[in-house]
């Protein structure tokens, strides 16, 4: 309640013409930044934390036989905020070998399908897992042509997030091959931009 | 050659090679007139209209009188001066002179134009000047061509404010007797039909033909073309002006970089960070101005399908997908575990996890 009061608080507070606007000067505009950031900080905490749990089976019938030897663990989640600048260290971070965990939250009351971009620093020979199709999901790692800050990632992960079912969630593993079995995967390697020649 | 193209499964975009500019939009899953797929004319550009009362439009004496020296050799327009001085400012988008054309941001060179081909999706990069690029996408599965544009920072080195725009024109016939018409949102609810020039409660006396005819949008406008059964729409990401000047025409105000106050109360431009150009007084301030980057999403429809597309188009786009993340080695094993478990029990071993 306390987390969710501070960014009502927060929201109710840049309801204010001169925040919606922008006609305030510039370090009263700058402020309602810093009050918004910090209640979203402590929001995105608590979600990352509920989410987690909210992942794992309610139904003990069904889920029981996959999931009795599977250790139930307290997983977090984080999200992130400069997804939209293509900035996340999540999956930045990501090195070859390694595996990220990508859960897609579907806030709609239907099911739906929709592309999931994710932002990469290297471009290993990636591939993408449905854990809830249990199959490898086509993706395309393209170089990111909108680099709008210095931390934006170079590439693009793009994959298609198949019937998210309503007000449910996917969970994708992304993996990055390591050196030995890059050339095993049928991941694609990254597609570069061509220039396209002036009109003769 | 001529004409560059990039399509997902529903729909498909054509670039002009030689100007770099969108040039057409087809649906690929929608029929039209003579059972053709819906094809419309739809080119893009951005551009920008100098506000008014910007000291660089003159020499730098007009400051002291903010007045437009434009303005001097136009007959005035009919208010008192005391308007006619109203410099644009934070509270208001004022143009400099009511007839100004908005000067492009490409100016006359070729928009740069580099390709991805993806197997999922298709992306254009257009470089239209060294502070304006978009990346225009086409991704499977929807009917939406994805407009992200970059833009800034605008330079003010001239002395002129700019009120930046993305506009579309279009070959769709959107107006009756010369007054175009378009849709605006309100508040993401109902929409409001918007005619240039006119109110619908009193009879209006045009004082400012371009910003008079600037609405307020939160999630999208839209026009209609109801002889050829066409409606093109654009939805934003955030609120935005909107206007339609002209038939065919949607453009739309995506950042703002001013030099003078407008008198209004904040007492600073808008413009951005603090610092100082040396001939200006200090209360024009200067700064490294930002960059902003953004979406519009462009969406051709028939026009009895058209609202229900950008209904279900706006909840997709204002309710979207929340991806969380966890690199977490005890996550992945669990979920890996998990997938293997599942695997092994639908008996299909090729899908085992590596």
């Amino acid at each position: 309640d306390h987390v969710l009061f501070q960014l009502t608080a927060a929201v109710g507070l840049v309801n204010h013409h001169d925040a919606i606007t922008g006609t305030s000067k510039q370090h009263v505009a700058d402020d309602y930044v810093k009050i918004l950031a910090k209640a979203v900080t402590s929001a995105e905490a608590l979600i990352g934390k509920v989410y987690g749990t909210s992942l794992l089976p309610q139904d003990h019938t069904e889920s029981d036989k996959y999931t009795k030897d599977v250790p139930v663990l307290p997983t977090v989640f984080t999200m992130c905020r400069l997804y939209n600048e293509s900035v996340c260290t999540a999956t930045q971070s990501l090195q070859a070998g390694e595996t990220a965990v990508v859960a897609v939250y579907n806030p709609l009351p239907r099911a739906r399908t929709q592309q999931v971009t994710l932002p990469l620093n290297t471009h290993a020979r990636v591939s993408v897992f449905s854990v809830g199709e249990t199959a490898l999901v086509t993706s395309d790692l393209l170089a990111n042509q909108n680099q709008v800050s210095a931390e934006s990632a170079p590439y693009s992960l793009v994959f298609s997030a198949q019937n998210v079912p309503a007000l449910g969630s996917a969970v994708f593993l992304v993996r990055l091959a390591d050196k030995s079995t890059a050339s095993q995967t049928d991941a694609p390697a990254v597609l570069k931009a061509e220039k396209v020649p002036v009109e003769a | 050659g001529p004409h560059l193209t990039v399509s997902s499964d529903q729909v498909s975009v054509t670039f002009n090679s030689a100007t770099g500019l969108l040039e057409s939009i087809t649906r690929l899953d929608v029929t039209g007139a003579e059972g053709k797929p819906l094809t419309a004319q739809v080119s893009q550009d951005f551009a920008y209209y100098k506000s008014f009362g910007s000291p660089g439009i003159g020499n730098t004496a007009t400051l002291k009188d903010t007045r437009d020296p434009h303005l001097k050799n136009i007959q005035p327009l009919r208010d008192a001066d005391s308007v006619n001085n109203q410099p644009g400012g934070a509270y208001l988008m004022r143009s400099a002179t009511p007839e100004e054309v908005p000067t492009r941001l490409a100016a006359e060179k070729k928009v740069d134009l580099s390709v991805v081909r993806g197997r999922g999706l298709s992306e254009v990069h257009q470089q239209f000047s060294d502070y304006a690029s978009q990346v225009v996408r086409v991704r499977d599965g929807s009917p939406v061509v994805e407009l992200e544009w970059t833009v800034g920072p605008v330079p003010i080195n001239d002395g002129i404010g700019k009120e930046v725009i993305s506009k579309f024109t279009s070959n769709l016939r959107t107006g009756e007797k010369g007054r175009s018409k378009c849709f605006t949102d309100s508040n993401g609810r109902e929409f409001m039909e918007r005619v240039f020039n006119y109110r619908p409660t009193w009879d209006l006396e045009v004082y400012e033909p371009i910003a008079g005819n600037y609405y307020p949008l939160t999630a999208a406008m839209y026009i209609q073309d109801t002889t050829h059964d066409q409606q093109l729409a654009v939805l934003t990401d955030r609120s935005q002006g909107g206007a339609s000047l002209k038939s065919g025409e949607m453009e739309l105000l995506i950042h703002r970089r001013l030099v003078v106050d407008d008198n209004r109360g904040v007492e600073e431009a808008l413009n951005e960070t603090t610092g100082g150009m040396s001939h200006y007084p200090d209360w024009i301030r200067s700064g490294d101005g930002i960059t902003v980057t953004g979406k519009h999403y462009l969406l051709l429809s028939s026009v009895s399908d058209g609202l229900k597309e950008v209904r279900t188009l706006m909840d997709e786009l204002y309710l979207p997908l929340v991806p969380l993340f966890s690199a977490e080695p005890s996550t992945v094993k669990h979920f890996e575990a998990l997938a293997t478990t599942a695997a092994a029990a639908a008996g299909s071993a090729e899908n085992k996890v590596n």
